[in-house]
């Protein structure tokens, strides 16, 4: 290339409706890839640059910040109308780096890298002292919590037999010493009545994912399980993905367009709500 | 002939064309 040609890049304002739209375009993306957790909401775009591509189009450079909602990835609400996650709930932020081609006025995603990470502890005791923290997922506490409410949810279910799909959040409090945990559950072929070994149980083919809600809390001599389920509309059945090693329980929040994508079949894609069961 | 500089009035804002606006809070 000649010196000093296509090199030099577009200088927009990050709050430019153009730089507003790729942004859009990118958290779009993101949502719709996502297969844990909750889904983002853009909260700042912190840079942009826009190069020239030959022989045609823009490449468009997006850093963006993200704030988590509190719509699960597997709840078909619309991003729009999703809650941000507030500070005294322990919030978590992400930093997403997109690439995006515009090409006879559309944009596409050609690269995507997200990574999210919670307030720090002081920023929340700042707003909140007594406030709850975001405790681990694999705490002993947060475990038995979460079977202990996907039992009595199971034990009022006159339907399916649920299954864990994932855990998402946790927080334990002291005073009373209880434990609050969110959770997804898919329903699988087993009569919730009749199940003697849940192992044996298969997720349907038609995906019927839910999202719960459980405060365990311990008090003398026992403790008090209280779960909040609401089931999602069933999934459609669609093509398993292909056997290309990248078919993991726990996907990478990395997501290369480029690459093929996990199980289609885990993605939200109904927009009506059945429920809360219990 | 008097040479010096021009006076100059109040800046006017400054346009920082990036970061953006924060839609909700920073962290």
């Amino acid at each position: 290339a000649p010196p000093g040609l296509g090199l030099v890049y577009r200088e927009l304002n990050c709050d430019d409706p153009e730089t507003e739209e790729a942004a859009q375009v990118a958290m779009d993306y993101v949502n719709a890839h996502l297969l844990q957790g909750y889904k983002h909401i853009l909260n700042q775009i912190d840079k942009v640059k826009v190069w020239p591509r030959r022989p045609t189009g823009e490449l468009f450079e997006l850093e963006l910040d993200t704030l988590e909602t509190i719509c699960h990835v597997l709840d078909p609400t619309p991003v729009a109308n999703c809650t941000v996650r507030q500070l005294t709930e322990h919030a978590v932020e992400g930093d997403c780096d997109f690439r995006l081609l515009k090409l006879d006025g559309q944009f596409a995603v050609l690269f995507a890298n997200c990574d999210s990470s919670p307030d720090s502890a002081e920023d929340v005791r700042k707003v909140c002292p007594d406030c709850p923290l975001l405790a681990p997922l694999n705490d002993t506490r947060v475990v038995h919590a979460v079977e202990a409410a996907l039992a009595a949810f199971n034990a009022q279910s006159n339907g399916s037999y649920y299954q864990i799909v994932e855990v998402s959040r946790a927080q334990l409090a002291p005073l009373p010493p209880s434990t609050y945990v969110e959770f997804a559950v898919a329903a699988t072929d087993c009569v919730a009545k009749e199940v003697t070994d849940p192992a044996k149980c298969n997720l349907l083919a038609e995906k019927q994912y839910g999202f719960c809600k459980a405060t365990l809390t311990e008090k003398f001599g026992g403790e008090d399980v209280a779960v909040t389920c609401t089931v999602f509309q069933t999934q459609p059945v669609v093509p398993q993905p292909q056997p290309d090693g990248n078919n993991v329980a726990v996907p990478p929040l990395a997501v290369d367009p480029a690459a093929p994508q996990p199980a289609p079949a885990n993605l939200p894609a109904a927009v009506r709500v059945v429920g809360p069961l219990v | 002939v008097v040479v010096g500089l021009a006076p100059t009035g109040p800046a006017g804002p400054v346009v920082r064309p990036c970061p953006g606006r924060i839609r909700h809070f920073k962290i």
